[in-house]
């Protein structure tokens, strides 16, 4: 079956966009066929991976969401994320600013949490193995979408007081759409993004993940690196921008490790 | 007349809750009369303050909103910010869970913008010199009572490229606002957070920065600073947590330049 991965965290600015663009393609360069799928207004996972102006009339998740155009059609194959043999394929269905209104566009629409899950039936082991989902900073209907059509969900957590804060309430929402929506959804995995090895906040935080998630903090961390930090601005994943970088190694690393902790 | 200013961006993790508790700490050391509303779900600014556990029935932002608890009646007053003659007071208003559900509670009803407007009509001269308010990230309903509440706009941004990305939507969104439901809506300025000088990004941005917003640029710049990280830990801002840090000294000039610019 195709696996399908909600990464999410309400708390902002924790790397979820910077790690569905970077985990995708290290998949991708694993041999896997992937496809992302940007749910988020500000529509930076399009931006990142180089398609700040799309083709007029190309179809969005919002039009996937609401039922106007499947995924296959939305979906936008991406240039060579490894041109070798054995390489993988990604696609993805951007985002939209219209994503802003979703919570009020849906909120009257009967099963508005199961609109995604119902797009990605038509998603089967034929084009893909793997649905990457990029959250926006809330626990909105987008969010509880992702959580309905995921059968997994892989928590970017920055190793600092705010986002450990954050990490009570996101576990009550996955139980609560566990119990009435999604009853086979499971944590795949917490992973530390912009770590500093020297910052004791850091190896603190990273404690006491350790001691809350003990089987579930991947040992791959993203080390912070300003490659990963420059490469969205040229629209570019971090295996064409710096291939030799940090940011490039952690995520082949978490994309490694993922495909070993196949659900 | 109360300043009333909004501290937002949808760009999510940028310092929005970071620079509210601190840059209002800073104004009550310059003798300030100051009120702090946290209208995030997440309640970071409440708990970074050291209200994690509120009092049983303690009116929230959300009951402001609603129109159940008046403006006085939910403003805490929070221990000596500083206690030597001529240093001011600080007062906050909670935020709650119960603030993730607004777009959808609101939805319906006449003047839904207008709510916090109204509540903060009656912060009179007489307890407050200024309000700052913390916004979410995202441009929904609690942003939209924030921006037609104030009159000023704080933009914290994090000099690295998606964070300029979603400048422009921010703009076009404050001149919506300012064409519909408050004409006077005035951007105050944007202030740059987590700077490191070293960082060739963070100075290529801070460049693009002044270009777009050449007289709006405040010059204070708040520098990366783990104590600024590790304070909310302590439920401590950084003068109490860390008196002598970059953190508190960049704070505090932000505050002598936000008085300097008195609207
Ligand atoms: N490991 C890293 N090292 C350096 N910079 C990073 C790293 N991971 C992410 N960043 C940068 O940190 C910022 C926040 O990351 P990103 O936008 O991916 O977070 P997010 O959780 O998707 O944010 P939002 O909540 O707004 O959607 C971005 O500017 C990104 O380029
Ligand atoms: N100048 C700084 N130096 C170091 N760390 C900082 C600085 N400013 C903020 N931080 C840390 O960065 C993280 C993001 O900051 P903060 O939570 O204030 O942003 P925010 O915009 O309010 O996030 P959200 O979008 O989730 O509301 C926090 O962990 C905070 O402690
Ligand atoms: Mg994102
Ligand atoms: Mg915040």
């Amino acid at each position: 079956a195709v696996r399908i991965i909600a990464v999410m965290n309400q708390k902002g600015g924790v790397g979820k966009t910077t790690t569905v663009a970077n985990l995708g393609v290290g998949l991708t360069r694993l041999g896997q066929r992937v496809l992302l799928m940007d749910l988020d207004a500000q529509a930076h996972l399009t931006a990142s991976l180089g398609l700040e102006e799309l083709p007029p009339h190309a179809a969005t998740s919002f039009d996937v969401l609401a039922g106007q155009a499947s995924l296959l059609q939305a979906a936008i194959p991406l240039p060579g994320s490894g041109s070798g043999p054995g390489s993988g394929t990604l696609r993805l269905v951007p985002g939209t600013l219209a994503l802003s209104g979703a919570d009020v566009v849906f909120a009257a629409r009967i099963g508005r949490e199961l609109l995604l899950r119902k797009a990605l039936a038509d998603a089967t082991a034929a084009e893909f193995d793997c649905i990457l989902l990029d959250c926006p900073p809330n626990l909105g209907v987008l969010t509880l979408n992702a959580l309905c059509a995921a059968r997994e969900v892989l928590v970017p957590v920055q190793a600092e007081y705010l986002a450990l804060q954050s990490l009570a309430e996101l576990m009550r929402t996955m139980d609560a759409v566990r119990e009435h929506l999604n009853p086979g959804l499971t944590l795949c995995g917490v992973v530390l993004t912009r770590f500093s090895r020297t910052k004791t906040l850091n190896r603190e935080v990273a404690a006491t993940l350790r001691e809350h998630f003990p089987d579930r903090l991947f040992e791959a961390r993203i080390r912070e690196n300003v490659a990963l930090a420059e490469a969205p601005g040229f629209g570019q994943d971090i295996f064409r921008y710096r291939p030799g970088s940090a940011g490039a190694q952690d995520y082949l690393q978490l994309a490694k490790e993922l495909l070993r902790k196949e659900a």
